[in-house]
């Protein structure tokens, strides 16, 4: 450092600090797993380390939030602009090599974004539509790398060639062959989608376990019970706890089950039981990452996300089923819900819309046999 | 994403699981 030239000294002096500060964090991080290693050897409770209100508000104020939205508008103008009656999404190259149309407009020709993958692909509106190598290549390469770095089995899929998907978050929400998931007709709840299981038990004190030890508040996460005239039940008695609003019959208990979806799991979700929805609530919200790691880390993680609560009935009362968005899956579909937008760039927190499906001509709400389909989440 | 199922059921429902398992659509996750 001293017999350096002047200019190089000068990049060369932040370096010790760093590599002082580098090593003095990584000696602290050693120094904390050694005393939780210690305490567990003594039996003691090692109380899960949650981030701090200044961790929490970046990954949700993050490029990420924004990046996703973007990227929905890419999807979404890749599905309009480009959709001409016949038209691909992407260069007919990759469905199948097709001998170029005499004279043939292809889609291609009106210019507009190519939805390849994950990257927008700008395609002008110049040239012949015979569409670059690049492209096609592109296509396949990210289907390819989907496919391999999540695991995912192509031959459950509804339709296994990859021609098929005309962009990504096509192939996010492909569906599956009937037969590739029975429904288990022995048992009254099945699982919704595929996952994993992050938690599940009894709801005590109106806290739900998000995974062991860290939770989150049942009424921040469904929000206020509707008005009584909206719901099935009676009305709560004033000083009855959120939890007695939602237990409607004697000796019944409240349970939960959080299940998690990887990136290369199946998207789409069905009906957990034979119940009727009669009541929608959207909380737009952040998208920050729910894998498991973060929500060991971030308390309430779930009633940041946007969300999409679907409450109703089945035959021991109270039933809900909640859709958690995260970084890249915010946009929430229920099919029988024409009027539910998500992921829109602009909410005001803790802001959320309600709907109900009990309407004059139909008393019940929505009758949802289990299994059956009841909406996906999408990319973006 | 993820998926949380809230209900009520008598204090005989019982979860078929095993918190950190795989699970797919279709497959049970509890009854009474």
């Amino acid at each position: 450092v001293h017999t350096a030239p002047a200019r190089t000294s000068s990049l060369l002096r932040p370096l010790p600090i760093l590599v002082a500060t580098g090593g003095g964090y990584a000696g602290y991080r050693q120094y904390e797993k050694y005393r939780e290693r210690e305490l567990e050897k003594l039996g003691l409770d090692v109380p899960p380390k949650l981030a701090g209100h200044w961790e929490v508000a970046l990954p949700s104020a993050g490029p990420e939030a924004e990046a996703g939205t973007a990227e929905l508008h890419v999807q979404t103008c890749s599905e309009t602009a480009l959709l001409a009656p016949d038209g691909p999404l992407l260069p007919p190259a990759p469905r199948r090599p097709q001998a170029p149309q005499p004279g043939g407009m292809e889609a291609c020709e009106q210019g507009g974004l190519v939805q390849v993958g994950a990257n927008a692909l700008a395609v002008a509106g110049l040239g012949p539509p015979q569409p670059s190598g690049a492209a096609a290549l592109a296509a396949q390469a990210v289907y390819s790398l989907y496919i391999w770095t999540f695991g995912v089995n192509m031959k459950e899929a509804a339709v296994e060639d990859l021609h098929h998907y005309r962009n990504l978050s096509e192939f996010f929400r492909r569906k599956l062959k009937p037969q590739a998931r029975p429904v288990c007709g022995l048992h009254s709840v099945i699982s919704p989608s595929d996952g994993k299981i992050l938690n599940f038990g009894q709801v005590k004190n109106c806290e739900v376990e998000q995974v062991k030890g860290v939770t989150y508040s049942l009424e921040s996460f469904l929000g206020p019970r509707t008005p009584s005239e909206d719901l099935p039940f009676p009305p709560a008695t004033p000083h009855s706890s959120f939890r007695s609003q939602l237990v409607t019959r004697e000796g019944n208990e409240l349970y939960h089950c959080v299940i998690y979806l990887a990136p290369g799991d199946y998207h789409c979700f069905h009906s957990p039981t034979d119940w009727t929805v009669s009541h929608r609530r959207h909380f737009p919200g952040s998208l920050m990452s729910v894998n498991p790691g973060m929500a060991r880390w971030i308390k309430e993680l779930f009633c940041h996300n946007e969300r999409v609560v679907l409450t109703g009935d089945w035959k021991h009362g109270f039933f809900s089923l909640t859709a958690v968005g995260a970084t890249n899956v915010g946009s929430i579909r229920i099919y029988f819900d024409r009027d539910l937008h998500t992921n829109s760039p602009r909410y005001s927190k803790g802001s959320y819309n309600d709907f109900s499906f009990v309407t004059h001509a139909n008393k019940e709400g929505i009758p949802m046999r289990k299994g059956e389909h009841l909406g996906e989440f999408n990319l973006g | 994403s993820t998926i949380v199922l809230i209900f009520e059921a008598p204090k005989d429902f019982n979860f078929r699981l095993q918190a950190g398992q795989k699970i797919r659509f279709g497959e049970a996750l509890g009854s009474l």
